[in-house]
C-alpha cells in the first residue's frame, strides 16, 4: 500500500460519502444522475465478486463492504425513497447507460488477461468504471446549475483515480513484474473524461464564481 | 500452474 493508493482510496470513499450526506440530510438528490450510481453498483458488484473468496486485508474487506453497500444504497434512495425520489429528474437524466454495459462486456470478453469468469467480470468492471460518469456529466452539463455537493462529488471521484494513476506509476517502479495495461489504460480514459469537468471546476474556484459548464 | 497474484487493489 503506498500513499497514492490509500489518498485515492480515502478520496472516493469521500466522493461516496459526500454524496450519501447530500441525499440523506437535504432529502434530495437534485443534479445527481441514477443512471451513473447504477452503473457504479454494478461496477462494484462485478469487480468484488472475490469479497468472500480472497481475504487479502481487513482493510481492503472492510473498504470493499463500504462501496457496495453505499453505491446500493444511494440507488435504493434515489428509486425508492419517498421524499428523495422526487427530486430526481428523470427525464433529464436520459443517457441510454445499457448502451455503455454492452460494449464493455464484449470488450472485456476480448480484451482481458485471462479468459476465466471471475478475471472477465472484474476486466468489465474495470471499462464501466471508466464511462460510468458519462450520465452524469451529461446531466451536469443539461442542467447548467451544479451545486456544491454534487460538484465536490464530481471532483474526488475525478481526484480519486488520478491519484491510482501515481499509485500505478509508483508501483511500476518499484515492483517487478507490475504490470496490468488493461487497468492501467481505462483507468487513463476514466480520468481524461473528467479533464474538462476538472478545468471548469478549477476556474470557477479560482474566478470564485459559480461552477458552469458550457452548453 | 503459478497462482496469478491476487488483485489487492479497490
Amino acid at each position: 500500500m503506498n500513499i497514492f493508493r490509500l489518498a485515492g482510496d480515502m478520496t472516493h470513499l469521500a466522493s461516496v460519502l459526500v454524496l450519501l450526506l447530500k441525499i440523506h440530510t437535504i432529502k434530495s438528490c437534485a443534479g445527481i444522475s441514477l443512471k451513473t450510481q447504477e452503473l457504479y453498483a454494478l461496477v462494484f458488484a462485478t469487480r468484488y465478486l472475490d469479497l468472500f473468496t480472497d481475504y487479502i486485508s481487513l482493510y481492503n474487506t472492510l473498504m470493499k463492504l463500504i462501496f457496495l453497500v453505499s453505491s446500493f444504497s444511494i440507488v435504493w434512495y434515489i428509486r425508492h425513497h419517498k421524499i428523495v425520489r422526487r427530486s430526481y429528474d428523470k427525464d433529464q437524466d436520459t443517457f441510454r447507460h445499457y448502451f455503455l454495459v454492452l460494449p464493455c462486456f464484449l470488450l472485456a470478453l476480448v480484451i482481458n488477461e485471462k479468459f476465466t469468469v471471475k478475471e472477465i467480470m472484474w476486466t468489465f468492471s474495470l471499462y464501466l468504471e471508466a464511462v460510468a460518469i458519462l450520465p452524469q456529466l451529461v446531466l451536469l452539463q443539461r442542467t447548467r446549475n451544479i451545486d456544491n455537493l454534487t460538484g465536490q462529488y464530481v471532483f474526488l471521484l475525478g481526484a480519486y483515480r488520478s491519484l491510482y494513476i501515481l499509485n500505478w506509476i509508483y508501483r511500476y517502479f518499484t515492483e517487478p513484474h507490475y504490470v496490468h495495461w488493461i487497468t492501467w489504460i481505462s483507468g487513463l480514459v476514466q480520468t481524461l473524461l473528467y479533464a474538462d469537468f476538472f478545468y471548469y471546476y478549477f476556474q470557477s474556484w479560482k474566478n470564485n464564481v459559480k461552477l458552469e459548464l458550457p452548453a | 500452474v503459478k497462482e496469478d497474484p491476487p488483485k489487492d487493489e479497490l
